[in-house]
C-alpha cells in the first residue's frame, strides 16, 4: 500500500459519501445519472468476485463491502425510494448505457490476462469503469448549471483515478514484477474522460463561479 | 509473480 492508493482509495470513497449525502440529505437525485450508479455497482459487482475466496486484508475486504453496497443503495434509492425517484431526470438521462455494456463485455472477451471466469469480468470491470461517467457527464452538460455537491461528487471521482495512476507509476518503479497495462490503459482513459470538467470545474473554482459546462 | 500484485488493488 503506497500513499498514492490510499488517497486515491480514500478520495473515491469520499466521492460515494458526497453522493450519499445528497441523496440523503435533500432527498433528491436532480442531476444524477442513474445510468453511470448502474454501470458502478456492475463494476463493483464483476470486479470484487473475488470478495469471499480471496481474503487480502481487513482494508481491501472493508472497501469492496462498502462500495458494492454503497453503490447498491444508490441505484435502489434512485429507482425505489418514493421521494428520491420523482427528483430523477428520466428524460435527460437517456445515454444507451446497454451499449457500454456489451462493448466493455465484447472488449473482455478479446483483450484479457487469461481466458478465465474471474480475469474476463476483472477486465471487463476495469473498461466499463473506464467509461462508466460518460452518462453522467452528458446529463450535467444536459442540465446546464450543477449544484455543488454533484459536482464534488464527479470531481473526487474523477480525482481517486488520477490518484491511482501515481499509484501504478510509483508501483512500476518500486515493484519488480509490476506491470498491469490492462489497468493502467483503463485509468489513464477514465481520467482523461474527466479532462474537460476539471477544466471547468477548476476555471468556476478560481472565478469562484457557479460550475458552467458548455452545452 | 505479477498476478496477485494488482488483484490486492480495489
Amino acid at each position: 500500500m503506497n500513499i498514492f492508493r490510499f488517497a486515491g482509495d480514500m478520495t473515491h470513497l469520499i466521492s460515494v459519501l458526497v453522493l450519499l449525502l445528497k441523496i440523503y440529505a435533500t432527498k433528491s437525485c436532480s442531476g444524477i445519472s442513474l445510468k453511470t450508479q448502474e454501470l458502478y455497482a456492475l463494476v463493483f459487482l464483476a470486479r470484487y468476485l473475488d470478495l469471499f475466496t480471496d481474503f487480502i486484508s481487513v482494508y481491501n475486504t472493508v472497501m469492496k463491502i462498502v462500495f458494492i453496497m454503497s453503490s447498491l443503495s444508490i441505484v435502489w434509492c434512485m429507482r425505489m425510494h418514493p421521494m428520491v425517484r420523482r427528483s430523477y431526470d428520466k428524460e435527460l438521462d437517456t445515454f444507451r448505457h446497454y451499449f457500454l455494456i456489451a462493448g466493455c463485455l465484447l472488449g473482455a472477451l478479446l483483450v484479457h490476462e487469461k481466458f478465465t471466469f474471474q480475469e474476463i469480468f476483472w477486465a471487463f470491470s476495469l473498461y466499463l469503469e473506464a467509461v462508466a461517467i460518460l452518462p453522467q457527464l452528458v446529463l450535467l452538460q444536459r442540465s446546464g448549471n450543477v449544484d455543488n455537491l454533484t459536482g464534488q461528487y464527479v470531481f473526487f471521482l474523477g480525482a481517486y483515478r488520477a490518484l491511482y495512476i501515481l499509484n501504478w507509476i510509483y508501483r512500476y518503479f518500486t515493484e519488480k514484477h509490476f506491470g498491469r497495462w490492462i489497468s493502467c490503459i483503463s485509468g489513464l482513459v477514465q481520467t482523461a474522460l474527466y479532462g474537460d470538467f476539471f477544466y471547468y470545474y477548476f476555471i468556476s473554482w478560481k472565478n469562484n463561479a457557479k460550475l458552467q459546462l458548455p452545452a | 509473480n505479477n498476478n496477485n500484485t494488482v488483484k490486492d488493488e480495489l
